[in-house]
C-alpha cells in the first residue's frame, strides 16, 4: 500500500489543523433531552434545513439515475412512513419532528436514518 | 471509515477517526470528488446531549440523523463504529423487520441508547457485544482506565471477537478500518497498514491529540470519502471535530 503520490509518508504538524485538508470547524449544538423527541432538533433542523434538502436532492438524483422512472423514490415516500411507526421511541419521534421542520418527506429522511442498514445491499 | 484507540505512556486513553462515506453513490469527475460525501461535509455537526442542564454526551452527526456514529460520555468512554460488510447483512435486518421480526436493533440507535443509558465502559461493551441488530459491524470503544480499550467485532446476532490494548503485548493501541483485524485488509484499500506504520513511527511516548491527527491526515487514511475527523479524550470530557479535505491527487477511498 504504498502508491505515491496517492499515499504518502507520515504527516507530522498537521495540528492544529490548518492547509488544504482543513475545510472548516463544525459548530456545536445543544440538544435539550428534557423536550418531548419531537422538538429536540428544531435548533439544528433549522440551520441546516438548506444542506439537508441539498443533500436528500443527491439521493434522489442517484434513486434516479438507477431507476429513471422514479418508482424508487415513490417507493421511499409510500413505504417508509409506514414503517417509521415500527421504529422505537424516542427515534420515531425524533424522525418525524426532524421531517416536520425540514419539509423533507417523512420516507426520505426515514432513509436518510436507515442508511447503514440499506447500504450494506 | 478508520478508528484508534492508543493508551499514551501515563495510561491516558485517546479516540480518534476519521468518518468514509459515500462510496459509488455517484462521483463527480469535474471536481474529482464522491457527490454524497460533499453534499454530507456541511451537515456535520457537534451536538451536547443534556438532561436536566447536565451534560448526558457528545457527539458528532450528520444533522438529520438521530442515531450515533461518534460520541464521548465524558469522563467515562468514547465510542465509534465502522462499517462491516458481510453478506449476512443489513437487508437481510430490514426484510425480517418488514416481516414482523423485530428482536434486533438498528446500529445507530443502538450507539445512541448506550451513550444516553450506559454508565460505564463495561456496561457499554456488553451491551454493544450482546444485542442482537440488523446489521453487522465495528464498535471501537474507549474507557477512563488503563487498558480499556477495544474493537468489538460484530454479526447481525453475535460478537463474532473483541480485540483489547494490552501494553504488556506491545499493543499500545487498537486500529480498525474496515477489515476483521485477523485478515488481510482488501488489497486495493489497504489504509490499516500506512495507519499502523505512522503510529508505530509515532511510538507510545509520542502519542498525543496532535500525532493522533497527523496519523488521520496521512493519504490514504486520509482519502476523498473523509467528511469529518474526531479527536475524543475521556480523561478531559473533550471531542473536536474538523471538517476535511483531500487535495489532489488523493486516494477515492
Amino acid at each position: 500500500q504504498f502508491v505515491p503520490p496517492y499515499t504518502e509518508d507520515c504527516r507530522t504538524d498537521m495540528y492544529p489543523p490548518n492547509g488544504p485538508t482543513f475545510k472548516g470547524p463544525v459548530k456545536w449544538y445543544t440538544i435539550d433531552l428534557d423536550l418531548p423527541p419531537s422538538k429536540r432538533w428544531t435548533a439544528v433542523i433549522s440551520d441546516k434545513k438548506n444542506d439537508l434538502v441539498d443533500m436528500i436532492q443527491a439521493i434522489r438524483d442517484l434513486a434516479d439515475a438507477f431507476v429513471p422512472s422514479g418508482r424508487l423514490i415513490e417507493l421511499v415516500d409510500i413505504a417508509l412512513p409506514l414503517m417509521v411507526d415500527t421504529l422505537p421511541n424516542p427515534f420515531r419521534e425524533e424522525i418525524k419532528g426532524i421531517a416536520a421542520v425540514s419539509g423533507v418527506p417523512l420516507g426520505e429522511v426515514v432513509l436518510f436514518n436507515i442508511f447503514y442498514e440499506v447500504f450494506t445491499v | 471509515c478508520t478508528s484508534v484507540v492508543a493508551q499514551d505512556e501515563k495510561g491516558k486513553l485517546l479516540h480518534g477517526r476519521n468518518l468514509d462515506f459515500g462510496l459509488f453513490l455517484g462521483w463527480d469527475v469535474k471536481n474529482k470528488s464522491w457527490a454524497i460525501s460533499e453534499k454530507l461535509k456541511p451537515l456535520v455537526v457537534n451536538l451536547n446531549f443534556k438532561r436536566n442542564n447536565q451534560t448526558v454526551f457528545k457527539s458528532t452527526n450528520f444533522a438529520g440523523y438521530v442515531g450515533m456514529l461518534t460520541g464521548i460520555k465524558p469522563h467515562i468512554f468514547t465510542l465509534t463504529m465502522n462499517e462491516r460488510f458481510s453478506l449476512d447483512g443489513g437487508y437481510i435486518g430490514i426484510l425480517e423487520w418488514i416481516l414482523g421480526q423485530r428482536d434486533g436493533m438498528w446500529m445507530s440507535f443502538l450507539t445512541r441508547s448506550v451513550l444516553e443509558n450506559a454508565n460505564s465502559y463495561d456496561e457499554a461493551k456488553s451491551l454493544l457485544a450482546q444485542t442482537k441488530m440488523l446489521a453487522p459491524a465495528y464498535f471501537i470503544l474507549g474507557g477512563n482506565q488503563t487498558g480499556q480499550g477495544c474493537i468489538i467485532t460484530r454479526s447481525r446476532e453475535l460478537s463474532i471477537d473483541v480485540l483489547e490494548i494490552d501494553v504488556k503485548l506491545g499493543r499500545w493501541y487498537v486500529l480498525e478500518t474496515n477489515y476483521d483485524h485477523w485478515k488481510e485488509p482488501f488489497f486495493l484499500d489497504d489504509r490499516r497498514t500506512p495507519a499502523m506504520k505512522c503510529l508505530n513511527q509515532t511510538t507510545q511516548a509520542n502519542i498525543s491529540v496532535k500525532t493522533l491527527y497527523d496519523v488521520l491526515s496521512t493519504k490514504p487514511v486520509l482519502n476523498k470519502l473523509t467528511t469529518y475527523t474526531t479527536l475524543m479524550q475521556v480523561s478531559e470530557g473533550t471531542l473536536e471535530s474538523y471538517i476535511r479535505d483531500c487535495p489532489n491527487p488523493c486516494m477515492p477511498w
